[in-house]
């Protein structure tokens, strides 16, 4: 995932 | 990872542990909206579809896990267990939440990041969320006397989204090209749904006196 992906967020 | 995240991952869960604890606990789940729960196992079924296709981290899969669980039981309670059903008040919790959900999907197919499958589901999810708490608000206004831990509940679920906020500053700030207008709007949105709930919750802690909503 690319690093300033918000899915990593919960 | 964040200490803001962190906080609001932790005040997320805490709030969902206080519901189970008092669900569980004292088999009674009067002054919860059955709605806002429902509304929420849509919001963590739609957002966590990527949980068997991408992976993060054991911290974010055992989450997402922990969040899905406790949202389903907490409706399979409410619905389904012989005492807990029984202390539900079917009467006041009479939102129509499904007229939440279908202005959501639109907007969700109306406006996303990238229209795929996941992504539209994703984004389902946010509006779903900012708006999930208002047959609960409107339940507190109803029965107006709000016991200690569904207050608490409440106060928890609002304050994580709060915490999001100074994280998605953090990420802005600290990660080039951290831009998603989209997250930010729904979760600002969904914690300013709270803010007449604060004020009175404030109000209450600071007079001592008993959380009382106005009619």
């Amino acid at each position: 995932p690319k690093d300033d992906d918000v899915k990593d967020e919960l | 990872m964040n200490i803001f995240r962190l906080a609001g991952d932790m005040t997320h869960l805490a709030s969902v542990l206080v519901l189970l604890l008092k669900i569980h606990t004292i088999k009674s789940c009067a002054g919860v909206s059955l709605k806002t729960q429902e509304l929420y196992a849509i919001v963590f079924a739609t957002r966590y579809l990527d949980i068997f296709t991408s992976f993060y981290s054991i911290y974010n899969t055992l989450m997402k896990l922990i969040f899905l669980g406790s949202s389903f039981s907490i409706v399979w309670y409410m619905r389904y267990h012989k005492t807990v059903r029984r202390t539900y008040d079917r009467e006041q919790d009479t939102f129509r939440h499904w007229f939440l959900v279908l202005p959501c999907l639109l907007l969700a197919l109306l406006i996303h990041e990238k229209f795929t499958f996941l992504e539209v589901l994703w984004t389902f999810s946010l509006y779903l969320e900012a708006v999930a708490i208002l047959p609960q608000l409107v339940l507190l206004q109803r029965t107006r006397n709000i016991d200690n831990l569904t207050g608490q509940y409440v106060f928890l679920l609002g304050g994580y989204r709060g915490f999001y906020i100074l994280n998605w500053i953090y990420r802005y700030l600290t990660e080039p090209h951290f831009v998603h207008w989209i997250t930010w709007i729904a979760g600002l949105v969904q914690t300013l749904l709270y803010a007449d709930f604060f004020y009175y919750y404030f109000q209450s802690w600071k007079n001592n006196k008993k959380l009382q909503l106005p009619a």
